[in-house]
């Protein structure tokens, strides 16, 4: 008599608190930490996207209530029910989840008594997107209360319910059905940081930095468009060059994962070998999936066998899989295969004549070429030459940044920012051909 | 196996009730009595589920394992009452 299976037609679903425990050592910021990373464990092997909403109805409300709370399943003090959620379906309470306020909920807590909250978010979560109780050994889905589940950063889900959630949904893009779930464990428990923040739409702030005029953080080819960071903030281009917005985007809103007070990055480069983004910053560095960043991370730079102070700049150099790393007047070149420095390094002055001996950043472009950036200026190698090709330095703001000479010029920088890019100065921008940038927040 | 208590029978019914395994204490006539074959099949199924070897007695694991804390949503759909066949 299994039950047909129900789930949702949308991949994108929408979650909130409704009502928080009232009485648990659990703070309120905790809760939602904890409730979206429940959700991720699901959305990181099946194609479902969870974001929180707040004062609006939600695909998935989720509330803390005790004993008779209007749905057919009262909850009885603690111990007995814990918790339940609703299928997907038609019903307004579809995917709704409950948990009883009576059970000590804990997090991270040795007490043999209290009742993990991410162990049950988990399971609860199973049943809002449409996964009913098993019989399986080893199964999350198990109706039984099995105690804590491990640290949330790092909980993979039982090769038993991601069959059942591909059954469902399919294949989140990336994931391998046959490749085993990771297993490490961390030596200490990484701090839980905070869900990202999706509830108000802050506009920009007045001191973003001027494309025109700045010098950059970053530069990197990442899935074949250029980003180039400047504090929080960082401009886009397509594979064709076209700046997608002159306004910036925030980096925080972007690349989720990266902690709150972070005032810019080092350097970053999308890693050949797996495609995944790594972030520099100091003595840190953040590996990123797509724009989220994974579990584990930061971690120190001492793993590429770098020197405590971080990097200036990384270049990914895709034939090789190599990847230099620079820092003041030294380089270093890393092969990511065997996840070690080349003998050899660090070594004093780029491999290439006429790129200054320090750099802002550097990326290789679609063209084959490397490009280098210091201050307002950039370098240009060629795919295979040795050195700078003629003619370099030139401007990165006119260059790539669709600006003027007059704006990238420091005494003529009083351009406001999102002011239209004026024509026939760059490459096949959008301006060239009279469209208007569009603009781009997130 | 000793009979069990008058208590653990009731609470056994109930929690086999609630989780899908008997139908629901209100369902049909009320009154309505289980017979022991019932009973004891629904014991095993719930036996079978939980990793338990299918007795369908109501033992001491039995009953631990139905004061463990757990999901509220049933285990299996609402039974309903059995047609037989004259």
């Amino acid at each position: 008599q299994a039950p047909a299976p129900t789930r949702w037609n949308k991949r994108n679903l929408s979650w909130r608190v409704r009502r928080f425990p009232r009485d648990s050592p659990l703070g309120r910021d905790t809760v939602r930490a904890l409730m979206h990373y429940a959700l991720k464990v699901w959305g990181d092997v099946a194609p479902l996207n969870f974001h929180e909403v707040a004062g609006s109805p939600a695909d998935i409300h989720i509330d803390f209530s005790k004993a008779e709370h209007n749905d057919r399943y009262p909850f009885d003090g603690p111990g007995g029910t814990v918790a339940h959620a609703f299928l997907p379906g038609d019903r307004r309470a579809a995917g709704d989840t409950h948990f009883d306020d009576d059970e000590a909920w804990t997090f991270r807590s040795a007490d043999e008594h209290g009742m993990d909250l991410f162990a049950v978010a988990v399971h609860e979560f199973g049943h809002a997107i449409g996964l009913s109780h098993v019989a399986a050994a080893r199964s999350i889905m198990q109706p039984y209360y099995q105690g804590p589940v491990g640290d949330p950063l790092h909980y993979g889900l039982p090769y038993a319910d991601r069959v059942r959630v591909w059954q469902l949904y399919g294949v989140r893009e990336s994931v391998s059905p046959t490749a085993p779930p990771a297993t490490t464990e961390p030596k200490e428990p990484a701090l839980l940081p905070e869900p990202p923040d999706n509830r108000s739409s802050t506009p920009p702030r007045k001191d973003v930095p001027h494309r025109c005029t700045t010098h950059f953080d970053a530069v990197a080819q990442i899935r074949g468009e250029a980003f180039f960071f400047k504090g929080k903030y960082f401009w886009r281009l397509t594979r064709d060059r076209h700046l997608v917005s002159l306004q910036p985007a925030q980096v925080q809103r972007f690349w989720r994962g990266l902690p709150l007070h972070l005032d810019g990055v080092d350097a970053v480069y999308e890693r050949a070998i797996d495609h995944k983004i790594v972030f520099f910053k100091g003595d840190r560095y953040w590996v990123f999936k797509d724009t989220n960043v994974e579990e584990g991370f930061p971690r120190p730079v001492s793993d590429f066998g770098l020197p405590p102070g971080g990097v200036d700049a990384a270049l990914s150099w895709a034939h090789s899989d190599k990847t230099y790393f620079f820092k003041d007047q030294l380089y270093w070149r890393y092969d990511e295969h065997a996840r070690r420095m080349d003998p050899g390094h660090p070594a004093r002055s780029p491999p290439w004549r006429g790129v200054p001996s320090t750099l802002d950043d550097a990326m290789r472009w679609s063209d084959g070429a490397a490009y280098f950036f210091r201050g307002r200026e950039y370098w240009k190698v060629l795919d295979g030459e040795p050195a700078v090709a003629p003619g370099y330095p030139q401007s990165t703001a006119r260059d790539w940044l669709v600006c003027r000479d007059s704006q990238a010029d420091p005494a003529g920088a009083g351009a406001e920012a999102g002011a239209p890019a004026p024509p026939g100065q760059h490459d096949r921008s959008h301006s060239e051909d009279g469209y208007q940038v569009c603009a781009c927040s997130s | 196996a000793p009979a069990p208590r008058a208590e653990d029978l009731s609470l056994g019914v109930e929690w086999l009730s609630r989780f899908g395994y008997l139908p629901p204490a209100a369902d049909g006539a009320a009154g309505r009595l289980q017979t022991q074959e019932e009973l004891s099949e629904a014991i095993g199924a719930m036996q079978r589920f939980a990793g338990l070897e299918a007795t369908g007695v109501l033992d001491e694991a039995t009953l631990a394992l139905m004061r463990t804390p757990r999901c509220s949503l049933p285990d299996l759909p609402a039974a309903t009452p059995a047609r037989r066949r004259r």
